[in-house]
């Protein structure tokens, strides 16, 4: 697993996840990158990858509401201008 | 492990 930092440099992240506890797709994965998002000028997120981790948050066992409420407040937060997310292909 | 996965509904998709 290697660690992406996205920094907070556009209105949304862009970013499509399926997948989490008690579905086919265990662990929530990336299924789209919409053009102009963080995760698009950020440029090390890709299609396809596995995020394990959001700024030291594990993924592991949650339901996909749940994952999904966690990306999205890591991205809403003032605290920090980037979130670090733990990702595998 | 396959056939217990196939089992499982599939997940809903958000953009984020």
């Amino acid at each position: 697993p290697n660690v992406v930092r996205v920094v907070k440099n556009a209105n949304t992240l862009g970013i499509a996840i399926e997948g989490g506890a008690n579905t086919r797709q265990p662990l929530p994965r990336i299924v789209t990158i919409q053009k102009g998002g963080s995760a698009h000028n950020c440029g090390q997120l890709k299609v396809g990858q596995i995020i394990l981790e959001v700024n030291g948050i594990s993924l592991r066992g949650r339901e996909h509401k749940d994952a999904a409420k966690i990306i999205a407040e890591a991205f809403k937060t003032k605290e920090k201008d980037h979130i670090d997310f733990l990702v595998v292909d | 492990v396959r056939e217990r996965r196939l089992t499982l509904p599939p997940s809903e998709i958000t953009m984020l």
